[in-house]
């Protein structure tokens, strides 16, 4: 799971 | 979710929560910069428009949405409400926001991960986010005294910025492929600024006195 394509931070 | 970036949200939670009870139960926004929060209201309206398209958890929907609605109430307590309004410092809070959304749209625009349509608009409030509590801090410059509430107001918004640099660190060395450059280097600016209120904020706590910052 890449973290790189989604903003999961707020 | 690491322990510091939930430490990080919490202390943007709360000072929201602070700002909020001073507002709402004091009725008085006396030292805080409208400037200030209506630029945070957009970096939230620019940044959150991913509600609609992305799912990441219940609890980034539900803080996006608190912070969302918070920041829109604020700025509509002070213009609008009757009582509230009237505590505004509307002659200290001169600075020309205005010209801070211009420059950070047009970074936005030249420097972006994907030039997309929700992807430079992100960029854009987190451009705009670093440089945000500049009227604050000029605003707390001018009043000097400034009172408990507001201060604490700063410090805790301030604290959330360097949660989350130490979240950004450790996730760095524990996940793979982990590095957001942008993010980076405009939440480091940010976290610069409070640099200054910080030395001043702690020397007031440690010495127990009320907090003034140097004319």
């Amino acid at each position: 799971q890449k973290s790189e394509e989604k903003h999961d931070e707020l | 979710m690491n322990i510091f970036r939930l430490a990080g949200d919490m202390s943007h939670l709360f000072s929201i929560l602070l700002l909020l009870l001073k507002i709402h139960t004091i009725k008085s926004c006396a030292g805080v910069s409208l400037k200030t929060q209506e630029l945070y209201a957009l970096v939230f309206a620019t940044r959150y428009l991913d509600i609609f398209t992305g799912y990441i958890s219940l609890y980034n929907t539900l803080m996006k949405m608190f912070f969302l609605w918070s920041s829109f109430t604020i700025v509509w307590y002070m213009r609008y409400h009757n009582v509230v309004r009237r505590s505004y410092d509307k002659d200290q809070d001169t600075f020309r926001h205005y010209f801070l959304i211009l420059p950070c749209f047009i970074l936005a625009l030249l420097v972006h991960e994907k030039f997309t349509f929700l992807e430079v608009l992100w960029t854009f409030s987190l451009y705009l986010e670093a440089v945000a509590i500049l009227p604050q801090l000029v605003l707390l410059q001018r009043t000097r005294n400034v009172d408990n509430l507001t201060g604490h107001y700063v410090f805790f918004l301030g604290a959330y910025r360097s949660f989350y640099i130490l979240n950004w660190i450790y996730r760095y060395f524990t996940e793979q492929n982990y590095y957001k450059w942008i993010t980076w280097i405009s939440g480091l600016v940010q976290t610069a600024l409070y640099a200054d209120f910080f030395y001043y904020y702690v020397k007031s706590w440690r010495n127990s006195e009320r907090l003034q910052l140097p004319a």
